[in-house]
Order: C-alpha cells, then structure tokens, then sequence
C-alpha cells in the first residue's frame, strides 16, 4: 500500500485546490517562514483521523477552515483528500475490494467533520483503523511536527515508553 | 502483551545502537528500562556516548546531538515497521553541516529500502540539495499558500547563488 | 508595585509594535493584559498580524513567526533597560534567509544604540557574515573544547565555499 | 559598567584555561555540534550566580566540573572568572571602589561552591545583586538559552508577566 496524492480545500492557508503528488524517494518542501508548510503536515494528519484541536494548533477543529485574510473573506468548508494505492490488497478487510482508496475529510463550520471513502460515508475509526494497519495515522511517530524532535528526548522515561508500544 | 513489548525492546534496541554509530560516526548508545521490573509499567531511558565521550544521560548532550539521537532512535522504531510515510518537519533546523550530510544519507538509505515517501520540510541549502525532488510553497497573495514544483536545475542556480 | 508593571506594560508594548512591524515589514502586534483587573495576577496575551493576515494569537502562527514575535518582545523588555551583555544561541535556527537577515539588521542596530556586548552562537553562514568578529569553538581532541578567534577573511572563504 | 572577559578552567568541556574577550558589538560563536558552544553560555551565566543545576543541563552542580574523557580523567575543580569594567561607577555600594572588578566562581567536588571578588570571598547574594542591578544576571532575559526562544510563545500567559516585571 501506498500514499500516491494529497488534495487541500479551504485548509487553513490552502483556500484554493491545491494538489501535492507524493512519491517514492525524499520530496523537500521548501518557502519562507509562514507561507504554508507545517499547514500541509496538519492536512495530512487531519485526513488520517487527528481528533485534537490542540495538535492542529488551534483552539477548536474548526480553525482548519480558511479562516479570511484582509482581502478575502474567510470559508465555510475545509476539505482534504488522500489517495491510498492498494493494488497490493494489504488494506484492511473494510477496504479489500478497492485498488484505489480516496479518504476525504471535510467540516463544515458549526455542522462537525464526517469522513468518506471512495464516496460513501465512513466512521471515524474504520478511517483510523485503516491508517493504524499501514503503520500509519495522525499519532505515528513517523510524522515529526516541527519542533517536535526534542520532545522525544525532553519527555519522561514512562511517556518514552509509548514509541515501543508503537513497535509492538 | 509483555512478551511483545519486550521482543520490540531487544529489536529496537539493537536497531537504535547500529543507527546512532553510523549518524556519529563512532561511540555507542544503548536503551534502558527503568523504573520497573515489569515492562509495562517501565520508563525508556537512553544512554549514549558521542565518540570520545563518556556515557552519560542525553540531558548532558548538546541540542545537536541530542537530536541526531533521536533521529537514530526514530529510524530504530521506524525500520520494524515501514510506514508508507514519513514527514520530517525541519528537523535538521539544529544540525551542522556534517551531521546534516549524514542525516540526508540516512535518509536516502532508508527511502531505497523501504520505498516510503519521505516528505523534508527545510530552510537548509545543503538539505534540499539532496532532494530527488522540490516543491515550493509560496504566498504570492499574502496569507493565501499555493504549491508550486521548483525544477531542480532553477533549486542548484538558487543554492549556488547562496 | 502596581503602578510600575502598568508603566513597563506600557512602555513595553509601545516598543514591541514597533519593533514587530520593523521585523515583518508591515503588520501590526500588541500586548493585552488578560484575566484578572489587577496587573499583578493578571497574564500576558499577545496578538500579532504579520502583513496581510488577520489578528490572531501566536499559537497559530508558524515557527518561523512565532521566533520572529518572541524577538520582538525580548528586544522591547531589553530596550527598556539594556544590559551589558545579550546572548543569543542559535536563535536563527527556525528563520529562513529573508528573516534572517532582518533579525541581524535589528541586532546591529540595537547594539549600535546600547553599546551591549552580543554573542550570537549560529550555524547559519548568513548569520556569521553580518558578525563584527567570530570565534570558532573546536573539539580538535575529542570531548576537549578549545576557543580559536577566526580571521574573518578566512570566514568569508569558509561561505564563499559552502 | 561593561564586561570584558570570560576566563573558564575545568568547567564542563573546557577543561583547559580558556578566554573570551567580550567587546561591544556583534561576536559570532561557531562550530560543530557538540563542541561546547552553549557549555561557554552556561559558564556565564553560573558565574553571574545560577543556582539550578537543572537549568544547567546537569542533575547537581558538580556536573558542572570537568567530568573527563576516554583519555583524560575527570578533574575536581572547575573555575570561571568575569571581568566588569566599573569606571563609570555605576556597580552597587558594595563594589562602588573598584576600576575593574574580577568576579570568580569556584566549585570543588564534595566541597560545594564559593564566589569571590577581587579575591575577596563574598556571599552569593552580593554576586546576585551586582548582576540584578546591571539588568543582568543568570536568570536575565537577556541571555536566551538553545531552544529557549519558543517558551516565550509556549508559556501560560500568566507565567509571560514575568518579563514585564523585568522591565518594571
Ligand atoms: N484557518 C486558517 N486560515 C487561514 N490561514 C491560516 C489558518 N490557520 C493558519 N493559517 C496561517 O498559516 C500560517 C502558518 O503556516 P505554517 O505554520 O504552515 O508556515 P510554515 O511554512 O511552516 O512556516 P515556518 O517556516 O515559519 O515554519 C500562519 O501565518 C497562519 O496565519
Ligand atoms: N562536565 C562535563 N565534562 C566534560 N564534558 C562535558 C561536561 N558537561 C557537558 N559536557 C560535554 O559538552 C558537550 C555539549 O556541549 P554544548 O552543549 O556546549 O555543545 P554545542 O556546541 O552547543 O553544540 P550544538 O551546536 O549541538 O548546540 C556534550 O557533548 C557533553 O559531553
Ligand atoms: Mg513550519
Ligand atoms: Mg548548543
């Protein structure tokens, strides 16, 4: 299984359809402070089933909605999808008879988020279910937020403990 | 359960030694459970010895060591179970350029590998030369992003006129 | 008492604009006193809008911006008072080119006014271009530190070559 | 009042006698990770009278002594010297005669800590005041440790008030 495209709407900064192919190998993102970076890494987590608003640095879920900017007026709807590859049929039982998987997430503002796959409505858990069985998913250790590399090291000895479990 | 946990330990572990030699070019590190007899309830503490130091905690480390260890102990964790996915986010922000070279490399070997996508975000020159590829972000309508693919040819005449 | 924390309140954040609109080039920022009508319990929020973006708190802003706001509020409390001496290590990890170049504008300027002695620990060749000298620090016998003053000239072809 | 020198032996990894000329304007520090770049901040701010073996990265303050390497062995002394230019007189009454001021801070194993200035043993607290009343001081705003610019942002808005009184 694999991650072959992720597509952003109305995400934070992303008002506009954005569309980051990803491939194999090492992709650098590069651009100024501020410009949209880390806003990609959340839109990714996002997808894959993150349920704090904290993690998303914002005080509720719906700060991932376009929020305005002086000369546009803020959205309604945040929308990200994430096109899973499984020709190697490795995905889940949920998602068996599918060669490709589109995950979407969108919220609507004051309406709460809801989740699909290829169209028709899922739950919450059988999006991270799916993710957790690919090693994957909003709290794997393999997504490093920025700044968040020391905290592997600054943490206590107990809370370290949770990236073994992540091994087992 | 806590035969599994255990089995993880030894693996990662072993994993996590091999990894930090090869990103410090010599020393030794090693983990540890603390604190309890029971792995399940257990602290995870790390022990590492840059080369020609002595061993010690990593609170004594410098910012750049400390990270090049973790980065050796997240690879450990990583390798026993590839994600299709990995996303650093300018994790190379405290790192000289040695130790940026030797994390690229690390990088590199573990994409051949594993064929994960790896996603780099960075300011570092020397980082994104080592790129198979380089997107962009830009704000060219202030507070609105848009992702642009940067020709890696126009990102070599933009690092050489650094 | 009282009276003090409300005339430094306001002498502060007078200065933190300034000096945010100064670092972002456009913009505006300032501080609130919040939760509690005595100066003495109450918190400090601090709302900021780099150029283009609406006011919002700092914790969604990026880390790039968050650094660049934090150097704004320490250099308006260290202008109320300067100190012989400012230390800054690596401070310029998290900035990207254009940044870094303004914060060191400011650095410039600000020890130009005060006299202050600045030490400026960085990895970053920008940074060490805009120092009026360098030292270097080297482990020449490992885990031994040594102190060298760097010629300058040889510091431009150590960038010269990056 | 300005300072003019730091003089280290056997602290942390300075194990030789090293000096740091301080003058005004810009002084770059570089080189490799691991070198002892922030072990020559932490000596500044020890001798300005730190108290917390923590904020020193170490779990008690004779971490602060050279504590060796695989080829040379631990030492038991560890010493750092801060020279204050005080022509213009403008240190407190205590120091109010002296030209030039030499601030030394000296631990021994198993012997704790003292300070002395000019040569002469003083109390902790006439070293911390010097500093407080120079806007200076281990606990200064001024002096910005690695990693440290981001707690500014991170902290509770309650705990940020502590700069202003600073400034008051
Ligand atoms: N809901 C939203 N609507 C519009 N803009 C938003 C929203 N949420 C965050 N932003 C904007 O996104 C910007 C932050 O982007 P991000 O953190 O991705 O930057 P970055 O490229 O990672 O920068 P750095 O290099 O400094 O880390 C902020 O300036 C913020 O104003
Ligand atoms: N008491 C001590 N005796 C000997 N060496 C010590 C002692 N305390 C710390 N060190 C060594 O000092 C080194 C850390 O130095 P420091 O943190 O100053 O590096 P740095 O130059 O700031 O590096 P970076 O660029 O990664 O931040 C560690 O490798 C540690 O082993
Ligand atoms: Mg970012
Ligand atoms: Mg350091």
């Amino acid at each position: 299984v694999n991650f072959t495209k992720l597509k952003l709407l109305g995400f934070k900064s992303f008002v506009e359809p954005t569309e980051l192919p990803i491939r194999t190998g090492l992709t650098g993102i590069v651009g100024p402070n501020g410009c949209g970076k880390s806003n990609l890494v959340e839109a990714l987590r996002w997808v894959m089933g993150e349920t704090s608003a904290k993690r998303m640095r914002g005080s509720g879920m719906e700060d991932v909605i376009f929020n305005g900017t002086t000369d546009r007026p803020a959205r309604n709807i945040a929308e990200v999808h994430l096109a899973v590859n499984n020709s190697d049929r490795k995905a889940p039982a949920a998602f068996a008879d599918f060669d490709e998987i589109d995950i979407t997430r969108r919220i609507e503002r004051n309406k709460g988020s809801n989740y699909r796959a290829n169209g028709k409505e899922v739950r919450a858990r059988d999006v991270q279910l799916l993710f957790a069985d690919l090693a994957s998913g909003a709290g794997s250790s393999a997504l490093v937020g920025q700044g968040k590399i020391g905290a592997l090291i600054n943490a206590k000895a107990t809370e370290r403990r949770s990236i073994l479990e992540e091994a087992a | 359960g806590r035969a599994r946990l255990l089995d993880a330990f030894e693996l990662v572990n072993e994993r996590f030694g091999v990894l930090f030699t090869k990103l410090f070019g010599g020393g030794s590190a090693r983990l540890e459970l603390i604190g309890s007899s029971d792995p399940l309830e257990a602290g995870l503490e790390i022990m590492a010895s840059p080369p020609g130091k002595k061993l010690q905690t990593i609170s004594l480390l410098s910012g750049g060591e400390q990270t090049m260890t973790a980065i050796a102990l997240l690879f450990a964790v990583f390798m026993t179970n590839p994600a299709p996915i990995c996303v650093l986010d300018e994790v190379d922000a405290p790192l000289d350029e040695a130790n940026v070279n030797r994390f690229c490399g690390m990088v590199s070997e573990i994409a051949e590998q594993t064929g994960t996508a790896f996603l780099v975000i960075t300011h570092n020159p020397v980082t994104m030369a080592r790129m198979d590829r380089l997107f962009g972000v830009t704000m060219a309508e202030r507070g609105i992003s848009q992702l642009l693919s940067v020709d890696l040819q126009a990102a070599a005449k933009m690092r050489a006129a650094e």
